[in-house]
């Protein structure tokens, strides 16, 4: 199974995150 | 005697210092030449285009009754285990797929009267903490397939594989509900934008057989839609994602739609062969993996109703659903 999120955000939204990185929920995805 | 000795243990020593450095030498010339074949191969991997299927071995794939063999294991895995039974059958799902019971909030496997119920097993609550300082978390655990801009109005579900956005989320006949303009002009992509200065995002997330399965909200945001879309329960393994174009797009998805703080916000659970069935807590009407739903349609609910304009409000971290077998 898959999730996935499509969301809006300001230009200076970055990802903390690595192609293929292992993930918990309640880690952190991005911010601005 | 003694010079002689002496000449020779000077000499002895000079060989093994010749060795040693020599093949140090070699081993750093060795290491290098090592790197730089490895560098090369990733980089050919990166250039090299995804082995993508054949609409004819697509076709094939989906011919397969994925939905009926789902269902058929769902059931399976209804049945209540005799509790001698239990501790062995769990114990070689937890082997196979490395599940780590130190975090369920059941540990004692008898507990579990079925393997469906062990699939959904709960969590201890101070397993995950919920991060505070960052505006979006992982809704989930998992790994990350693909995550970035949404470009063209599509999106990738790995590396170079792409998958339309207007075809995974379907028409925007729900936007009524939402602050989406709907100018003929604008593209799909430009539509769901809704405040200047803001981009369209996306991260995937797959869930492996032994992740903890349930999924929670990944924002402070407002559900004010959900759409489902029946559809082939073809794996979503990364190795198939990578093959087949649109696999997001084949498979039953229910989508749900809404606003948080910087606009348009929205998680869609993507079902597999064994993981067929999405149940979304405050949704009771939602019935996913059915037989009298059929492949290609979609089936629309909004939250927004007289009584409640807000749609349904959800907090970051709140328990959103689960993933069932079959």
């Amino acid at each position: 199974s898959t999730i996935v999120l499509i969301f809006e955000a300001p230009k200076d939204f970055t990802f903390n995150l690595n192609s293929g990185q292992k993930i918990r929920f309640g880690e952190a995805l991005g911010s601005m | 005697l003694q010079t002689m000795s002496l000449r020779a243990v000077t000499r002895a020593r000079a060989i093994r210092l010749l060795v040693a450095t020599g093949g140090g030498y070699v081993g750093y010339w060795q290491y290098g030449k090592y790197k730089e074949q490895k560098q090369e191969h990733q980089e050919i991997e990166i250039l090299r285009p995804p082995n993508i299927a054949n609409p004819w071995q697509v076709g094939l794939y989906k011919s397969i009754p994925t939905r009926l063999l789902s269902r058929a294991w769902g059931r399976l895995n209804q049945v209540e285990l005799p509790t001698w039974m239990r501790k062995p059958v769990y114990n070689l799902y937890i082997w196979t797929f490395g599940v780590n019971m130190k975090e369920a909030a059941v540990e004692d496997l008898q507990h579990y009267r079925n393997l469906s119920e062990f699939f959904r097993r709960k969590l201890k609550p101070q397993a995950r903490p919920v991060c505070g300082s960052h505006c979006v978390i992982s809704p989930s655990d998992g790994k990350i397939l693909h995550f970035g801009r949404v470009k063209n109005c599509e999106v990738e579900q790995v590396k170079g594989v792409t998958y339309s956005l207007e075809t995974f989320l379907g028409p925007q006949t729900w936007c009524e509900n939402l602050e989406i303009s709907n100018s003929k002009t604008e593209t799909f992509q430009d539509q769901l934008v809704t405040k200047e200065g803001n981009d369209l995002y996306h991260c995937v997330i797959y869930l492996a057989p032994g992740d903890y399965h349930c999924f929670h909200s990944p924002t402070d945001w407002r559900v004010s839609h959900r759409r489902h879309f029946p559809g082939s329960l073809m794996s979503v393994n990364p190795g198939v994602a990578r093959w087949i174009k649109e696999l997001f797009c084949h498979n039953e998805r229910v989508v749900l739609a809404g606003e948080w703080i910087h606009g348009f916000f929205s998680l869609t659970a993507v079902g597999a062969t064994n993981v067929g069935s999405i149940r979304i807590y405050f949704d009771s009407d939602l019935h996913t993996n059915s037989p009298r739903y059929m492949k290609g349609s979609y089936n629309d609910f909004s939250f927004v109703t007289n009584n409640n304009k807000e749609g349904i409000t959800m907090r970051k971290g709140e328990h959103l659903g689960e993933f069932n077998l079959g």
